[in-house]
């Protein structure tokens, strides 16, 4: 080889002119043809000659460094999925307590906290990652005017939203609409029960006028110290602590709905739903709580609120660590996420578990019907997304459902400030 | 795994210059009681109104 390639002679021509400007034009065709189908898979006009022709469909592939381009192309929730059976296996018992152990060191688990002194009694690191906490390990803060922490974690971006954006990190920003859903119809749900008065603007003020004085006036009978918006930061009673009049809100508020049925008032709670939009003087603010994988994984409510409806978003499963989100720009409206829309004493409230990689399933204590990241009981969610990925679309859609309202007055699934919503599971 | 919060709240008042405005701030309002990158734990406050 050595000997060939010493004396073989080299000789150059000039390439010519001709073959140099087809390539080049080959080159310019490739990237018109790819805008112009990049173009007509966002909804504009079709390359030309072509406007009979049903557009191409491709799969949209996220934009981001080589590691994004990468993680896009693997099977995420079937990742996801094996992993999720992968820690449900059954660990021998005495290698427990050292896996546990090892695992808490290296993600600082602290093990203090933990509710079950014996680690034994978790058989899989998928219990131990789903743990729950001792009693009194998370005071709430005294001040029922704060917003609570829903999850141990890092706060990665906090601020308010301008013009129905919502920054990621850094600049990199996404629509309201793009997280949430398209804003809801502006009557909730409970608004069509057959006999309910529909609600103008106008009227719904004027409800909230009635509604005010029905409150009054159930304090007056009741002898409650209690607010039109402190029903959704609890109800307190002079001389009695917080904590037991909390758990009697749902009795209250039944009361409230009879002192009301008894004014004649009618349902006026949807006065207060005005999602995306901010009322004068009111603005829309948002927080990302990130959970590292040694964090307690359950999630708490905020505050006390009212959720309405849950939208379940089945969208991919990529990693949410704090490098990704600043390098894949709209993470959030990419993944799977559950969103629960409702209100609280301000206005609009929402709450949004958004999946991961290594944690996929979303539960929701109070929504048995919710299934995030399943294979055996698929939901229409992800029948839909399926379907789309089968076509090579992306899938921008959601399953909805509503919450019976527990009574007229709430119309929706109560919460209290600090209670136990749910959770994330591995896999 | 991330929780996001959307919520409305009052943006509050803003002070006149006799009540010491200090550049933007806002009285009876949300403000925020948390840092970018801080670590929280269930039941800290976020922030008030």
């Amino acid at each position: 080889l050595a000997a060939a390639l010493k004396r073989t002679k080299i000789q150059w021509y000039p390439i010519p002119v001709g073959l140099g400007i087809g390539f080049l034009g080959l080159l310019q065709f490739y990237k018109v043809r790819e805008r112009e189908g990049q173009r007509s898979i966002e909804g504009g006009s079709f390359p030309a000659g072509d406007e009979d022709q049903p557009p191409k469909r491709r799969k949209i592939r996220p934009s981001g460094p080589w590691q994004v381009q990468i993680m896009s192309t693997l099977p995420l929730k079937a990742v996801s999925r094996l992993w999720g059976w992968f820690n449900g296996l059954e660990i021998p018992y005495y290698l427990r307590v050292p896996g546990f152990r090892l695992y808490s060191w290296i993600f600082g688990v602290n093990l203090s906290e933990v509710s079950e002194p014996d680690l034994h009694v978790y058989p899989n690191l998928a219990s131990f990652f789903y743990r729950t906490l001792k009693p009194g390990v998370r005071p709430l803060d005294p001040d029922h005017n704060a917003l609570l922490s829903p999850a141990d974690g890092r706060i990665l971006q906090y601020g308010m939203i301008q013009e129905g954006e919502v920054e990621q990190v850094k600049g990199m920003t996404y629509s309201l609409d793009g997280l949430l859903g398209q804003k809801p119809p502006g009557e909730s749900e409970h608004d069509s029960v057959p006999g309910a008065p529909k609600q103008s603007n106008s009227r719904s003020r004027h409800g909230e006028e009635e509604l005010i004085k029905a409150d009054e006036e159930f304090a007056r009978l009741n002898g409650i110290s209690y607010t039109l918006p402190n029903m959704f930061s609890g109800p307190q009673k002079a001389g009695q602590p917080t904590e037991s009049v909390d758990a009697s809100m749902e009795a209250t508020n039944s009361a409230v709905a009879e002192v009301r049925a008894d004014l004649a008032l009618g349902d006026t709670s949807s006065h207060w739903y005005a999602p995306y939009d901010a009322k004068p003087h009111h603005a829309l603010y948002f927080v990302v709580v990130y959970l590292a994988p040694g964090d307690y994984h359950r999630f708490h409510s905020p505050c006390s609120w009212v959720a309405e409806r849950r939208r379940h978003f089945a969208g991919e499963l990529y990693s949410v660590s704090p490098y990704l989100q600043r390098t894949l720009p709209g993470l959030f409206t990419l993944n799977e996420r559950v969103v629960l829309l409702g209100r609280w004493r301000w206005g609009f409230f929402s709450f949004t578990p958004v999946g991961a990689t290594n944690v996929g399933s979303i539960v929701i204590n109070f929504d048995r019907e919710l299934r995030t990241n399943s294979l055996l009981t698929d939901t229409a969610a992800d029948r839909a997304a399926a379907e789309a990925a089968k076509r090579g679309e992306p899938y921008s859609g959601f399953s909805e459902a509503t919450y019976a309202p527990a009574s007229r007055v709430l119309g929706g699934h109560a919460l209290t400030r600090g209670e136990e919503m749910g959770g994330f599971q591995l896999g | 795994s991330t929780v996001v919060l959307v919520f409305e709240a009052p943006k509050g008042k803003r002070r006149s210059f006799d009540e010491g405005w200090q550049g933007g701030e806002r009285k009876g309002g949300w403000r925020w009681a948390v840092e970018q990158g801080q670590k929280v734990k269930v039941g800290q406050a976020l922030g008030y109104v």
